[in-house]
């Protein structure tokens, strides 16, 4: 089951590595980022998961009230013979209705993009109906990965994109503003 | 099948981006460093498969013929949310049986790392017997797809590394210069 493997690969390869010193970035973040508007209570990245992988690697391009602010201080770790491998998240900063900004980690998951790209070539073995499913297959999986996970807790945010309100120009920043 | 997803993720996440422009890459690395020793031909990246998934970090770890030279120079791709992320190759100096040093960009398949970790946690439901058959699948998996990529042709070298001479302390650096 390919969603099943990919949640595991995206907590043991990235989420398991990132999240425990998230606190430590964003607050580094802070300090050297004066103007930044963050909320209160403890820092998440929040993760993109939407139903339809439709996956934009800019985040204004899907809606203009988000604007990308910079990026958290990297990461360098050494991973299977490479050495210094470098893990960043970007920051964006989203407006809400009455123009007032938010900074915050928000990105897609990554493991998505290569569920699109397999449902698009036959030799990977599915289709678009069953992308869906490896869709939510994948939320579940990941959900109960990360909730057996303390050393990720509360550093974290899955949000499932379905598609209905795509017509909304600003359907994304809303739903950012509401996690 | 785990494997399976595992080898396409690698394809479309990472040597579908990386390979094309890695001769570029090998290319300004050289004229950088004038000191280095590349073999005559197409450069490759070497990628490496070890069948009981045992991986270091560091490749001198594994064999004292090995030595860290330097990274390729860095790439920068906007993915998925993540501006700028950085992909990077690290260059080993390997030095042969006469003492003479032969430069060269070498790695492990990462995704193995996850096949390792599944293979230990109960919840993953796979253990240590599926799992030679799971690596065998993801080297298979990952060829077919590589051999039919245009852009990533005679750019890359899998090495599947098998059992039988783990107790030589130069079995990784000998392998390497064969290839
Ligand atoms: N957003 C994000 N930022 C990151 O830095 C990052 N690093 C990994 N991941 C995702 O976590 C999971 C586990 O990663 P792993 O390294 O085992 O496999 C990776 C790895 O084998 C290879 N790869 C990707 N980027 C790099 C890289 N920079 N250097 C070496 N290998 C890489 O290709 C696989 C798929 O990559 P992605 O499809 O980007 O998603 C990965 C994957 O879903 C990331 N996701």
């Amino acid at each position: 089951n390919v969603a099943h493997g990919l949640a595991w690969s995206f907590y043991v390869g990235y989420l398991q590595l990132v999240l425990p010193s998230l606190g430590k970035s964003i607050d580094s973040f802070r300090a050297s980022h004066r103007n930044s508007f963050w909320g209160q209570g403890p820092q998440k990245l929040l993760i993109l998961i939407p139903l339809n992988t439709n996956i934009s690697h800019k985040l204004e391009e899907e809606d203009n009230y988000i604007q990308f602010y910079d990026s958290l201080p990297n990461s360098q770790l050494d991973r299977a013979g490479i050495q210094g491998r470098v893990y960043k998240h970007s920051v964006y900063r989203v407006q809400d209705e009455n123009g007032k900004a938010h900074d915050c980690a928000v990105e897609y998951a990554t493991p998505l993009l290569t569920l699109y790209r397999m449902s698009q070539d036959r030799r990977a073995g599915f289709g678009e109906p069953e992308r869906r499913q490896q869709v939510l297959l994948f939320y579940r999986t990941l959900q109960d990965i990360l909730e057996q996970s303390q050393e990720c807790r509360n550093r974290y945010r899955l949000i499932l994109l379905k598609d209905e309100h795509q017509d909304d120009a600003h359907f994304l920043s809303k739903t950012i503003l509401k996690h």
